[in-house]
């Protein structure tokens, strides 16, 4: 019979954290032309056993939090994205050439266990 | 420390080995910018879509560069001939371009500015030569190779473009071979053109409007699998 997880609150669960990186801040606004800044967020919180059920957590993610809850050596399931975008970049090279490329699984928008 | 760590990192997955610090932003051709807005707005909405293949030119790709021309106007005391009004070496950089990138397009474009400098519109011949030899110095011109383009233009108007797929892989697979190109720039039936000095007043102006890039399209294996067959 799982032992009940520990009552975990809410912010501390796996979920989608929003973080905007302005090139500005870092002066590279004066050579990428487009965009002005970069999603980066990321993926953070605890996969307990009572959550895998409700997130979009995977079936692998189940058993591992229920093996966690049993034996607690075995570590808890990860926090992990689940749905990523592209971005592009439009930027000039040492050689004034403007180039653009596309740049597949680079933002996160969804995360789970 | 780390930040310039990670800035060289970041810099590496670009394709880029410093700090690029260029002195004015270029002005980004329209096509570029459309390819750029439409790639947003898909990712934003969510509609998936094929990172490597770029609807607007029609090729496969995840890179696209504009190259710009780097050589000279050259000057000759004899002009080959009378009508002869500009002779240019164009020559583009493809250092850029990584070893394991596969090109797909390669498109010379020759801006010639807009006709409304040209009253009455005289009719160019282009000549476009492969330099196969290096530029000996003292020569006023460097002896043009393979002629790959020999085109009249009637009224000269925005943008002419040329496919150099083929040359710039040459180019790109053995860099030594990349001496450039000749354009030479003639302009025809300047018999019944009246005086001379309004074909010196129409080439003055087209050898200060003249502007030539190139835009090369290729495709990161590491970051475009071969297209996925489409399951019947």
């Amino acid at each position: 019979e799982a032992v009940l997880a520990p009552k975990t609150s809410c912010g501390s669960l796996c979920h989608h954290h929003q973080l905007f990186i302005n090139f500005q801040d870092l002066g590279w606004h004066k050579w990428i032309i487009a965009p002005k800044g970069f999603m980066a967020n990321y993926c953070h919180g605890d996969c307990p056993f009572s959550m895998t059920t409700s997130l979009n957590s995977s079936n692998y993610a189940f058993m591992q939090a229920l093996m966690h809850a049993v034996d607690p050596e075995i570590p808890q399931a990860v926090c992990i994205p689940t749905k990523l975008s592209p971005i592009s970049m439009l930027y000039q090279d040492n050689d004034d050439n403007v180039i653009l490329r596309h740049y597949e699984d680079m933002v996160v928008d969804e995360c789970g266990c | 420390q780390t930040f310039q760590f990670q800035e060289h990192v970041f810099l590496q997955f670009l394709g880029l080995d410093k700090v690029p610090s260029p002195q004015k932003f270029q002005p980004v051709p329209s096509v570029l910018k459309k390819i750029f807005r439409d790639q947003e707005a898909a990712a934003t909405s969510g509609d998936s879509q094929d990172l490597c293949y770029i609807k607007d030119l029609g090729t496969r790709g995840n890179i696209l560069r504009l190259l710009l021309d780097q050589g000279l106007f050259l000057y000759s005391e004899k002009l080959p001939q009378a009508s002869s009004c500009l002779q240019k070496q164009l020559y583009f950089n493809l250092s850029a371009i990584q070893d394991k990138e596969q090109l797909t397009m390669a498109q010379l474009g020759l801006d010639l500015g807009p006709n409304t400098y040209y009253k009455q519109g005289p009719e160019l011949e282009l000549a476009l030569s492969l330099v196969q030899e290096p530029h000996v110095w003292g020569q006023s011109i460097p002896k043009p190779g393979k002629m790959l383009v020999l085109q009249s233009v009637p009224w000269p108007q925005g943008v002419v473009h040329f496919n150099l797929l083929d040359v710039a892989k040459d180019w790109n697979s053995n860099p030594q071979k990349n001496l450039g190109l000749l354009l030479e720039i003639l302009v025809k039936g300047t018999r019944d053109w009246g005086v001379n000095f309004q074909l010196q007043d129409t080439c003055a102006r087209l050898r200060q409007s003249l502007h030539a890039s190139l835009l090369v399209v290729s495709l990161n294996p590491e970051q475009c699998h071969p297209s996925s067959r489409r399951r019947r």
